[in-house]
């Protein structure tokens, strides 16, 4: 394991752990995308099918588990949690999302490494993940007021797949490992997607503002 | 082999 793959790891338990602070102090998912959360549940679950057949290594069951848990717990807490419930905003997290599942499917099934079930649901799961956050930047477009924590989670969620990125730049000059199209492409993609929004974080970040998105 | 290496990234 490289620093950046380790570095791209613990930038993405902090964003986990940030979104778990922000419900767990403000008793409220204001300003969350319920459904970028579903997708990221949905994201774990298939792309961590062999959490019970292959063990790799003790940090790499932990991480797999810290973060399943920790995607469904955030479901869960935006379902059915009496407080924080009440603070989702339903009308706002409108994005269909089910098109971004089925596309991702399709694109599994036409395009995965090896047409095996596990293969095809390991690529569904990084295809998703590319995609997933759009909900939430959608989101973050409407809300007007995004507290801070929430800006964080999504500047780190959005870190972490750029470092995997130079993980993988890391590991081709070095390993001479070329990984995989799949990875690569979807990676690349998924920080695309963040562009826009680490722009507006720096922004708001230099000029110690609020984030704000362009309507 | 390049399979198991990605599966070893989360």
């Amino acid at each position: 394991m490289n620093i950046f793959r380790f570095a791209g790891d613990m930038t993405h338990l902090v964003s986990v752990l940030l979104l778990l602070l922000k419900i767990y102090a403000t008793k409220s998912c204001s300003g969350i995308s319920l459904k970028t959360q579903e997708l990221y549940a949905l994201v774990f679950l298939t792309r961590y099918l062999d959490l019970f057949t292959d063990f790799i290594s003790i940090y790499n069951t932990v991480m797999k588990v810290i973060f399943i848990t920790s995607s469904l717990a955030i479901v869960w807490c935006m379902r059915a949690h009496p407080t924080v419930r009440r603070s989702y905003d339903r009308d706002q997290d409108t994005f269909r999302h089910h098109f971004l599942v089925l596309l991702s499917f399709i694109m599994a099934l036409f395009f995965p490494d090896l047409f095996t079930t596990r293969e095809v649901l390991w690529a569904f799961s990084i295809y998703l993940e590319a995609v997933a956050i759009l909900p939430q930047l959608v989101l973050l477009q409407r809300c007007r007021n995004v507290d801070n924590l929430t800006t964080h989670y999504i500047f780190f969620l959005g870190s972490y797949r750029a470092l995997y990125v130079l993980n993988w730049i890391y590991r081709y000059f070095t390993e001479k490992h070329a990984g995989r199209w799949i990875s690569w492409i979807s990676g690349l993609v998924q920080t695309v997607l963040y562009l826009d929004f680490f722009y507006y974080y720096f922004i708001s970040w230099k000029s110690s503002e609020k984030l704000r998105l362009p309507a | 082999t390049p399979r198991k290496e990605a599966h070893d990234e989360l």
